[in-house]
């Protein structure tokens, strides 16, 4: 879920 | 989210705006450099490829439709739009742009922080971004005066990923293990691109005249 996170941004 | 982020994305989301808004009132592209234009479409296509497998948010989605869209519909306006195509600087625009893509994807098969497919694109993605804007700096010293709106432009484009930085950085201090250097670095130096630009676009905006 950290790698989520990441790419939860543009 | 956070305030940081948001702000940043409406800044990106400006300079897109402005740009088309150039181009398809005034059907002009002087003084833009369709080499930073070209390379930014390839940075969205490389960055988003996610778009259709891992859902984030609506607005996450539509914020990627409309990059990816605006930066293919002005790479088309500035090649094939005939009037707009015509405005286009193509003996200045000279930047061997071709020449960053290479060592971004080598960059990004070496240092990722997972060594998957989508992983080094999107990574290649964040370094080929943070050279992205060279062909446009470049230009922006050989045409010296450009209008104001590409000024703008340039202003936003840079400014998006400052903020970006402050997000973060207050992303840093308020979520356990968020630590990307790879991002914080490449983020980083693409700011830094812009600090010239910065510095006359703030002795001229302080004048009152345009960018010079």
């Amino acid at each position: 879920h950290i790698q989520q996170r990441l790419h939860d941004e543009l | 989210m956070n305030i940081f982020r948001l702000a940043g994305d409406m800044t990106h989301l400006a300079s897109v705006l402005v740009l088309l808004l150039k181009i398809h009132t005034i059907k002009s592209c002087a003084g833009v450099s369709l080499r930073t234009q070209e390379l930014y479409a390839i940075v969205f296509a490389t960055r988003y490829l996610d778009i259709f497998t891992s859902f984030v948010s609506v607005y996450n989605t539509f914020m990627k439709l409309v990059f990816l869209g605006s930066s293919f519909s002005i790479v088309w306006y500035m090649r094939y739009h005939k009037a707009v195509h015509r405005t286009y600087d193509r003996e200045q625009d000279t930047f061997r742009h071709w020449f960053l893509v290479l060592p971004c994807l080598v960059l990004a098969l070496l240092i990722h922080e997972k060594f998957t497919f989508l992983e080094v694109l999107w990574t290649f993605s964040l370094y080929l971004e943070a050279v992205a804007i060279l062909p446009q700096l470049v230009l922006l010293q050989r045409t010296r005066n450009i209008d104001n709106l590409t000024g703008q432009y340039i202003f936003l484009l840079g400014g998006y990923r400052g903020l970006y930085i402050l997000n973060w950085i207050y992303r840093y201090f308020t979520e356990p293990h968020f630590v990307h250097w790879i991002t914080w670095i490449a983020g980083l130096v693409q700011t830094l691109l812009y600090a010239d630009f910065f510095y006359y676009y703030f002795l001229r905006f302080i004048g009152g005249r345009g960018v010079e």
